[in-house]
C-alpha cells in the first residue's frame, strides 16, 4: 500500500491511498484503502491521514477519521492523536500497521506499530527525511 | 501562506535490516525520494495538495517495489485487484475505486470518481466502465504483473495462507483467521 498526504500553499490538506490489497485474498475482499475514514481522510480543520496495514482492523477502528476526531473533539495534537490510535487503540485490538499524517500547520506524524514502514516527508522549511526501519 | 509539506508511505510490515538487502534498501530509498520530490515540486509550483498527492502516489504506482499499480499482489485467482481513494480536506469531497484490474492509475480513478461523479466509491466492472467513459488510460492486466508477486502467490497458495505487503522480505507463514503474531502481518 502506498499513500500520500499534503499541505499546499493555500493551507489546504489532501490525502490519498493506493493498494493491491493482500496476496491470495479471495471473495472480492476489500481492505481499508478505499474506505473513506478508515484508510484515508482529510479535513482542513484538523489533518490529512493515509494508512497502511491490516485493513480489517483499520476499518473496524475507523483509524483515519478517529485521528481527526480526537483532534477536533478532544483537542489532541496531531502526534498525540495518531499515537493514541496507532500505538494504543490499534495495538489493543491486535491490528498492525501505521499511518502518515499532516495537520494544517504542517506538523507531521508517521507512527507505526510494525518493525518498519517505508516513509518520508519534505517541508518547505527544507526539512526532509526518508526512513524505513523502526529505529530510524 | 508559504508553509507547505508532503508526507508519503510505501507500506508497513516486518521490514528489518536483516531481511532487506543493501541494494534493495537503496532502491526503496531512491524511489521514495523520487515520489517525495514529484509531489513537492507540485506544491512548490503552487499546485493544490490534491495534485501533489496524486503525483507522488503515481510515482509509487509505477514502481514494482510497492504493492500498488505495477507490482501489486495477486488474488487467489491470480488477478490484480487494485483499490485507491482520495479526499480533499478543503471541501470534504472524496472518491474511491475498489477491485479494479485494468485502470492504469487507480489513484487517478479515485480522483475522477470524486470530481466527475456524484458518488464516493465505485467498485469492479462499474468502476472500470466509469474510468473508460471519463477517458482514463486502461491497460491489460499483464501491465501489473511482476514475477516477485507471482511467486509470493504461489507460496501463499501452497501454505493456504494470505500475505500482505512486503511478505517476501520476511517469508513467514500467515493465517487465514487474522489472529496471528505481529511478525506475520504486512501492511
Amino acid at each position: 500500500t502506498v499513500g500520500c498526504v499534503a499541505l499546499d500553499k493555500n493551507g489546504n490538506l489532501a490525502a490519498g491511498t493506493s493498494t493491491g490489497g493482500m496476496t491470495n485474498k479471495r471473495w472480492n475482499r476489500v481492505g481499508d484503502s478505499p474506505i473513506i475514514g478508515a484508510g484515508t481522510y482529510a479535513n482542513n480543520a484538523t489533518c490529512a491521514v493515509s494508512a497502511t496495514g491490516h485493513g480489517e482492523y483499520f476499518i473496524r477502528s475507523v483509524v483515519a477519521y478517529d485521528i481527526s476526531a480526537l483532534m477536533e473533539y478532544k483537542g489532541l495534537s496531531l502526534t498525540e492523536a495518531s499515537d493514541e490510535v496507532v500505538m494504543n487503540k490499534l495495538v489493543k485490538m491486535g491490528g498492525s500497521g501505521g499511518v502518515i499524517a499532516i495537520d494544517k500547520a504542517g506538523n507531521v506524524a508517521m507512527p507505526f506499530n510494525t518493525k518498519g514502514m517505508y516513509r518520508g516527508y519534505m517541508k518547505s522549511s527544507g526539512e526532509k527525511l526518508i526512513s524505513i526501519y523502526k529505529e530510524e | 501562506q508559504e508553509n507547505f509539506a508532503l508526507v508519503i508511505h510505501g507500506g508497513a510490515g516486518t521490514i528489518t535490516r536483516e531481511n532487506l538487502s543493501p541494494e534493495k534498501e537503496k532502491a526503496y530509498q531512491a524511489k521514495l525520494d523520487e515520489a517525495l520530490q514529484a509531489g513537492y515540486d507540485e506544491l512548490e509550483k503552487g499546485k493544490s495538495a490534491m495534485d501533489a498527492v496524486e503525483k507522488a502516489i503515481q510515482v509509487m504506482e509505477r514502481s514494482e517495489l510497492f504493492n500498488s499499480g505495477i507490482g501489486a499482489v495477486f488474488t487467489h485467482e491470480g488477478r490484480n485487484e487494485l483499490d485507491a481513494s482520495m479526499m480533499d480536506g478543503k471541501t470534504l469531497n472524496a472518491g474511491a475505486v475498489a477491485g479494479v484490474s485494468h485502470i492504469k492509475s487507480p489513484i487517478e480513478a479515485a480522483r475522477a470518481v470524486m470530481e466527475k461523479s456524484e458518488h464516493v466509491l465505485l467498485a469492479g466492472k462499474g468502476a472500470e466502465e466509469f474510468a473508460r467513459l471519463k477517458g482514463l488510460e486502461m491497460v491489460d492486466s499483464s501491465y501489473f504483473f511482476t514475477e516477485r508477486r507471482w511467486n509470493s502467490l504461489q507460496r501463499a497458495i501452497k501454505r493456504d495462507s494470505i500475505e500482505l505487503d512486503h511478505s517476501d522480505e520476511a517469508p513467514k507463514k500467515s493465517s487465514m483467521n487474522y489472529s496471528v503474531p505481529e511478525d506475520y502481518k504486512f501492511g
